[in-house]
């Protein structure tokens, strides 16, 4: 799970 | 957050917001497709599932919340309240073709093959394409008015600043998300031939009328 990007934008 | 990402998500915020204002002050849904606005209410369904599980920031919520109640709002009022105006004969965009491709798609190409994250990608990849029944219901028509072409204007704008915004954070923070940046590419890339008319001839006071 370390590559998928955090999830922060809408 | 970044000026890049604020002024993009205020663009999309704006969008919205002229969407609704063109309904309501012209109590008229014409020239507007209701396909595009349905494929824009999964992409936020799709998206945001998350709403309520993860906590990001107030504003965060606040805009997932408005984006998800104005495109409901919105589809109700394509086919409720003002549904003698919608233009069905040319909204005839067979979105079965984008729904099908993007929802393999987003089965063979994601960051991780789990479902909130297949969903995400395909909420992703949909979104890419979303428009696509709207320039294709202008180009049946043959024009737009002149406050549809603003709508999409700030539309399109979002995620090209969403392009800045990526670039700005893979420098600043090293944040890197390959599926986002090559679906936002193709996303401003199929408003670009609306942006040249926008350009020469919105910003001009005349109206957008393609060769039908």
């Amino acid at each position: 799970d370390e590559f998928a990007p955090k999830k922060d934008e809408l | 957050m970044n000026i890049f990402r604020l002024c993009g998500d205020m663009s999309h915020l704006a969008a919205i917001i002229i969407l609704l204002l063109k309904m309501w002050k012209t109590r008229s849904v014409a020239g507007i497709s209701g396909k595009s606005q349905i494929l824009f209410a999964t992409v936020f369904t799709a998206r945001y599932l998350d709403l309520f599980t993860s906590f990001i920031s107030i504003y965060n919520t606040c805009m997932k919340v408005f984006f998800i109640g104005t495109v409901y709002f919105t589809i109700y009022l394509i086919y409720m309240k003002f549904k003698a105006t919608y233009d069905s004969n040319h909204d005839s965009f067979r979105v079965e073709f984008l729904i099908v491709p993007v929802g393999g798609l987003a089965f063979l190409v994601n960051h991780e093959f789990a479902p909130l994250e297949i969903i995400w990608t395909f909420s992703i990849y949909l979104e890419s394409v979303a428009i696509l029944p709207q320039l294709f219901m202008i180009s049946k028509t043959g024009e737009a008015e002149t406050i549809t072409s603003h709508y999409l204007f700030a539309l399109g704008s979002y995620r090209a600043l969403y392009l800045c915004n990526w670039i700005y954070r893979y420098y600043a923070e090293g944040f890197f998300d390959l599926i986002a940046v090559v679906a936002g590419v193709v996303q401003t890339i199929l408003y670009c031939d609306f942006f040249y008319l926008y350009i020469t001839k919105v910003m001009k006071g005349k109206k957008i009328s393609l060769p039908a």
